[in-house]
């Protein structure tokens, strides 16, 4: 996170601290399910997804309940029972990010407390969230300053009109053509210094919902050009509400 | 003088009959027939020499020590005493003919043949159940209850309740083994009511089939030989019920009724060897025999449809209130039934009822129950209600809420029934310390 400020116990008690392909993030969703970002689990161009992901999930570490990766560490992982990713996902397109959404089955439920506690998915009816200027919230555990940070940040940025993001896209086009999907949207300003940086792809983008009085998981963090030089790109929730309860509830 | 041969019959006939008799004859018959006849005697032919008193000529005929009298003469003489037709009967077997002939037959000198006399005599079966017929005049009756004659002899038996003795004349009073197997009846004392014979040792058996009770109730009068100080210290009457003396009797006051409760009773008379007491008389009667009116153990025990009388084959159904559990012992009871007995007790005793107890509640997963009742145990309608750890959860019940009841089947269900307990869900959103900007 670049340009945040460090979070406080109990602010964002659904991060989750992922380390699967390196440091990553997550979100709780109920009390055994983990939100993030497809290419924390393949990542794009890499050559071992030859892995399976029974494996992976042998393998991965996550870790709920601190702002402090220490405490975090000393806390204990909670395994990993099952991953599902999206099928839209394609680890072999570098420039396209669609489908950047994946979920975690924990093999035990966590206790809930004040420290972890899940997030909320948007009401599909409502897309005001994702207006151009509405505020939302992104924490990780991130680079930050060029060094990985050791404590949970956070940063308020507001979402952009698509217009805005296609148009600033356009304008980096020549060098890398990415692809920006009706499945994202982006957040950020195009020339400040705040936005999410690497190691903070999964953990979520949120906005509070002054109707219910809940934070509400709008976003993931997907992908960017470099950090903190214009928009961040981020995994529209709105649109795989369906797909993520499908599996949650199926279980 | 000839004994004559034990026949049925026979004729006896003076000397050289039909010619005249000898003079200076003097014939004896001694007629015999076999014991239990008589001798009867008749002249077929009569003729001899007529006298007064039959002085001269005569037969004599002598039978049962006595003499039948002595007979001369011919038929239509004026003198003598011709027998006719008359049939001479003996009382005994026995009969005795004496003829005597004098030294001539001369009327005025004329010789006159006498033929002498033709009789027959036939044995003829003796009643010996006549009393006219008795041999000797002060001899009692042949039988003492009941003679029976046939030819040639009789015999003698009794009325009920007597044996005849070896006498084979008295009777004796048969009551040591009287056996009664029918649903009701009556027995008595001997001769009732009558005195009772003495040196009486009576055993009067009822027997039924299992199950039955016999009932007694003794009718007037009622009079058994009795002391004022002493209890029945003469004759007694006893009953017995299975073996076990249940009552000594005697005296003028009946013992009214008696319900025995058993379907073998013996009831003993003795008496003394003198007294003048009517006796007595009972009407047994029988039922099914009874069993104790089954009486609930506690206040939640209920018997269907109870009775007012419980026989033998009788059963009665027991059933608990709602909440509660038949029990025998520690051991839960489906259903309870019993059965009367033949003896007259219940073939299993009453069980009782015991409040159901539906156990601790299902712990709720991050949540937790408490009572609602001060009790706070889990008999039955216990009530708890369930929570869960908020604000972290929030509770999601059925459509029966959030409170259970420990229900009369010893489950915890909820008020539509269900026994599926709540569920706590995660609430999603609400950090208990979200993050607050101040500067702007």
């Amino acid at each position: 996170i670049l340009g945040g400020k460090s979070a406080k116990r109990g602010n964002f008690p659904w991060q989750a601290l992922t380390n699967i392909h390196g440091r990553g993030g997550g979100a709780l969703l109920g009390d055994r399910w983990i939100l993030t970002a497809a290419h924390t689990i393949f990542p794009k161009g890499a050559g071992g997804n030859n892995v399976s992901l029974d494996q992976l999930a042998e393998e991965a570490d996550i870790f709920l309940g601190h702002t402090k990766v220490e405490e975090l560490h000393k806390m204990g992982n909670h395994p990993i029972r099952r991953i599902f990713i999206h099928p839209d996902y394609n680890p072999q397109d570098e420039h396209n990010f669609n489908g950047d959404i994946a979920l975690l089955e924990l093999k035990h439920a966590v206790t809930l407390g004040p420290t972890v506690l899940p997030i909320c998915l948007p009401d599909t009816t409502n897309t005001t969230f994702y207006m151009d200027g509405h505020l939302g919230y992104v924490s990780g555990f991130g680079v930050e300053k060029n060094f990985i940070s050791n404590h949970l940040k956070y940063v308020s940025l507001p979402a952009v009109a698509r217009e805005k993001c296609q148009h600033w896209l356009d304008n980096k086009k020549g060098d890398m053509p990415m692809v920006f999907s009706e499945n994202m949207f982006c957040a950020g300003y195009p020339t400040g210094k705040q936005d999410t940086c690497q190691g903070d792809s999964g953990s979520v983008f949120t906005v509070l919902d002054r109707g219910s009085g809940r934070w509400v998981a709008t976003g993931i963090v997907s992908w960017g050009i470099g950090c903190a030089e214009g928009y961040g790109f981020y995994t529209k929730i709105l649109n795989y509400v369906d797909w993520i309860k499908g599996i949650v509830r199926e279980d | 003088s000839s004994p004559v041969p034990r026949k049925l019959f026979g004729e006896i006939r003076t000397p050289g009959y039909p010619k005249p008799y000898p003079n200076n004859n003097i014939s004896i018959w001694d007629i015999r027939v076999p014991e239990g006849y008589v001798v009867k005697l008749t002249f077929r032919y009569f003729d001899l020499e007529p006298s007064e008193t039959c002085f001269y000529d005569y037969v004599k005929i002598k039978a049962d020590k006595k003499s039948l009298g002595r007979y001369c003469g011919q038929l239509g003489s004026t003198t003598g005493n011709h027998p006719g037709r008359k049939e001479f009967l003996s009382k005994g077997n026995r009969m005795h003919l004496a003829f005597h002939s004098d030294f001539s037959n001369e009327d005025n000198g004329t010789v006159i043949p006498y033929r002498g006399f033709l009789a027959y005599y036939q044995a003829v079966d003796l009643d010996e159940c006549d009393p006219n017929n008795a041999a000797e005049k002060d001899e009692g009756p042949q039988c003492q209850h009941f003679c029976h004659n046939y030819v040639g002899g009789y015999f003698c038996s009794c009325r009920t309740g007597y044996r005849l003795q070896s006498d084979h004349h008295s009777c004796k009073v048969e009551c040591s083994s009287e056996l009664y197997t029918e649903a009701s009846g009556y027995l008595s004392s001997p001769e009732y009511p009558q005195p009772y014979p003495e040196d009486l040792r009576c055993n009067y058996s009822i027997r039924l089939q299992k199950g039955l009770s016999v009932n007694l109730k003794f009718l007037e009068p009622f009079e058994i030989d009795e002391h004022q100080q002493v209890h029945c210290p003469y004759d007694q009457l006893k009953i017995q019920v299975r073996g076990r003396e249940i009552g000594e009797y005697c005296g003028r006051v009946s013992p009214g009724s008696i319900e025995t409760n058993s379907n073998e009773v013996d009831i003993l008379f003795f008496t003394d060897e003198s007294g003048f007491s009517r006796g007595w008389k009972i009407h047994y009667t029988s039922e099914k025999i009874r069993c104790p009116q089954p009486v609930p153990r506690d206040q939640f025990t209920i018997i269907r449809n109870p009775q007012p009388v419980y026989q033998f084959q009788d059963y009665f159904i027991v059933s608990c209130k709602t909440g509660y559990n038949l029990m025998e012992g520690n051991r839960k009871l489906m259903s309870f039934t019993a059965v009367c007995q033949a003896d007259g007790t219940w073939h299993q005793s009453m069980p009782r009822c015991e409040i159901v107890n539906c156990g601790n509640p299902t712990d709720l997963t991050n949540g937790a129950f408490s009572y609602v009742n001060q009790s706070a145990n889990n008999i039955y309608q216990s009530v708890i209600t369930y929570r869960c750890n908020e604000p972290y959860y929030h509770i999601v019940t059925g459509t029966g809420g959030d409170r259970f009841t420990c229900s009369p089947e010893g489950t915890w269900v909820d008020q539509d029934g269900q026994a599926r307990i709540p569920a706590c869900l995660p609430v999603c959103g609400k950090p208990v310390n979200p993050i607050t900007e101040f500067q702007r």
